[in-house]
């Protein structure tokens, strides 16, 4: 199983991924 | 239609059904997508980073969806 500090990494990986998803998305509404 | 080419829709779609907390990794990936090469399976993983479809997990050569929770 993940140790505390994977679980931590992935969890902030995840959160900047969400943020860029959220970015591409939106640049995509605007063309 | 969501966007994505046969192939990114290929390595999605088996980034997502990975049910493991660290993810899928490039060698599974490769396993499971013989008739992809390893190169293509990479560039396909990197524009569904830069997309932030996916992310990487406990190193480079692991991924998870955005999107299964």
């Amino acid at each position: 199983s993940l140790t505390p500090e994977q679980q931590r990494k992935i969890e902030e990986n995840r959160q900047r991924a969400l943020a860029r998803r959220a970015e591409r998305l939106a640049q995509g509404t605007c063309q | 239609s969501n966007g994505l080419s046969p192939n990114q829709n290929q390595v999605l779609c088996l980034i997502k059904s990975c049910p493991e907390p660290q993810g899928i990794s490039i060698q599974e990936l490769k396993q499971r997508l013989s008739a992809m090469s390893v190169s293509i399976i990479r560039q396909v993983v990197d524009f569904l980073s830069n997309e932030g479809h996916i992310f990487s997990t406990i190193d480079e050569d692991h991924f998870r969806s955005t999107d299964n929770e």
